[in-house]
């Protein structure tokens, strides 16, 4: 151990602008725990890291970016979180008011965000240039990889939409995940 | 993803997740950064926790929960993260995951699986951020 204050958190390269905004904070004898993770995670969804946090990456199969973010309190074990946060970018900062201004742990979807604009938090598209892009691009080479499993048309070759298709008696779902390839873009 | 804990100087403790999930997901989909335990986790008594990874798979197995737990029962950091990593591997070999565990004292430590994980740390009077590589399990 270094010693404390202490930040720690997952990756490095553009991730440590993040550590260093934490840290620094930390430095500073108003600032708490839960402000330093805030502080963190809002200057990588700022900087959008390597894309995968923030706005304009991992865009969905409708093209659009949402957000999931979560911050916990170690010593109440209060958390608060959103999931799939649509329009609007500081989601660690929509989850600290999901935690500070409910009784709840978390919020969902549209209803999150209509949550988030009551609190004062700026709505507005996710999307960018880059994430478009990679988004037609995507829908150019077949919708492939996606994650549909059991529907017609074949979605190892075809776009949707999508429709169920009756599983095989025999069908065994330990096949589905354990044997699927993890595709470089498909991780959290 | 970014999952970060914070260790104040009081003893405090916090932790928190933020994404934007998986590349061409299927609309509404969530993963694992927003759920407790699995995206991160912390309790100041004992220590915290942060993931990242195939969340699909990694919120079926709470990974910084059972971490976090794993240190409550006197694992070091870092076996509590490879505990954590070994769970996900008997039922999903091909899992990405990387999960970095730190005690209430800063003692800190990484396991991940499916590529080199890394993390990075900053406490004490360092002058700079350091960052570890964890090679695969």
């Amino acid at each position: 151990s270094p010693g404390l204050p202490l930040v720690i958190n997952t990756w490095g390269g553009p991730f440590t602008a993040a550590t260093d905004a934490a840290y620094l904070s930390l430095l500073e004898p108003q600032t708490s725990a839960l402000d330093a993770v805030e502080l963190g995670c809002s200057t990588c969804e700022a900087n959008q890291c390597d894309g995968s946090v923030g706005y304009g990456g991992s865009p969905d199969e409708n093209c659009e970016t949402t957000l999931d973010a979560m911050i916990m309190d170690g010593g109440s074990m209060k958390s608060g979180s959103v999931a799939a946060l649509r329009r609007v970018r500081n989601a660690i900062g929509v989850a600290r008011a999901v935690l500070e201004h409910t009784t709840h742990t978390m919020l969902a979807g549209d209803l999150a965000t209509d949550f988030a604009v009551a609190n004062g938090f700026a709505a507005g598209s996710l999307s960018t240039g880059a994430s478009a892009a990679a988004c037609a691009a995507w829908r150019a080479a077949g919708c492939q990889p996606n994650y549909r499993i059991n529907v017609t048309p074949d979605p190892a070759s075809s776009c949707g939409p999508y429709a169920p298709t009756p599983l095989p008696p025999d069908y065994d779902d330990d096949d589905d995940d354990a044997d699927r390839g993890v595709v470089p873009e498909g991780h959290d | 993803t970014i999952s970060m804990i914070a260790l104040h100087r009081s003893g405090a403790m916090a932790a928190g997740t933020s994404t934007n999930g998986a590349g061409h997901k299927v609309p509404g989909r969530v993963g694992d950064g927003p759920i407790t335990g699995s995206g991160s986790y912390v309790d100041s008594d004992v220590g915290g926790c942060g993931a990242t990874g195939d969340g699909d798979i990694m919120m079926r197995f709470l990974p910084c929960y059972q971490a976090v737990e794993s240190l409550r029962r006197g694992m070091s950091p870092r076996a509590a993260a490879e505990d954590a990593v070994r769970r996900m591997l008997r039922k999903y070999p091909a899992v990405q995951s990387g999960v970095v565990v730190v005690d209430r004292e800063g003692r800190h430590g990484g396991a991940g699986s499916g590529w080199t994980f890394t993390y990075a740390y900053r406490g004490g009077a360092m002058g700079e951020t350091a960052v570890v590589s964890v090679p695969p399990i």
